[in-house]
């Protein structure tokens, strides 16, 4: 899913 | 991790780490808008509440915590520390800074990625991020004199989301495209809000 991979950023 | 994100970061980081020797160094926080600094800690504290339920590497969980401790030391200082906070300019820094943060609130209850509670507050976040420059701005074209520290500081702070549009832009390219409009339009929004302030930072 996309919102996963803006939680690896600060 | 890319070189853009990386440098992002660091520029970020670099300052908190500017605006912190300014104040510990010279014990004053003129020209500087405590409003901005609370404004970053709700950023922070509302962004990074995941820190300790996802652990995603130990460079981001360290990250986080210094993002974190840094600007509430900020915010303490320039509230509590009894030299600090005789220097604040309280009757210049005079913007409403709770419209930023029930706007930033309504535009995340409407516009996030899912209608939950962490991404209702990491889109509160982003959204807050990108304004809460402003009592700051605000402050400096008030300030007759803006001391070296002090640019330099918000200088760093515009440049790091630029490069953060570098890295969705190489992310875009390179990961598949992710529907990621709410960090796209709110860096855009924050990285041009310092348009003027860099015009004047590189002409002065």
């Amino acid at each position: 899913e996309t919102s996963s991979y803006d939680k690896d950023e600060l | 991790m890319n070189a853009f994100r990386f440098l992002g970061d660091m520029t970020h980081l670099f300052s908190v780490l500017v605006l912190l020797l300014k104040i510990y160094a010279t014990k004053s926080c003129s020209g500087v808008s405590r409003k901005t600094q609370e404004l970053y800690m709700v950023v922070f504290l509302a962004r990074y509440m995941d820190l300790f339920t996802d652990y995603i590497s130990l460079y981001n969980s360290v990250m986080k915590v210094v993002f974190i401790t840094s600007s509430a030391a900020i915010v303490w200082c320039m509230r509590r520390h009894p030299q600090v906070r005789r220097t604040y300019d309280k009757e210049q820094d005079t913007f409403r800074h709770v419209v930023l943060v029930a706007a930033a609130f309504v535009l995340a209850l409407i516009f996030n990625e899912r209608f939950t509670f962490r991404e209702i507050c990491w889109a509160f976040s982003i959204y807050l991020e990108a304004v809460a420059i402003l009592p700051q701005l605000v402050l400096l074209q008030r300030g007759r004199n803006v001391d070296n520290l002090t640019g330099q500081y918000v200088f760093f702070l515009g440049a790091y989301r630029a490069f953060y549009i570098l890295n969705w832009i190489y992310r875009y390219f390179t990961e598949g495209h992710h529907s990621r409009w709410i960090s796209w339009l709110s860096g855009l929004v924050q990285t041009g809000l310092y348009a003027d302030f860099f015009y004047y930072y590189f002409l002065r």
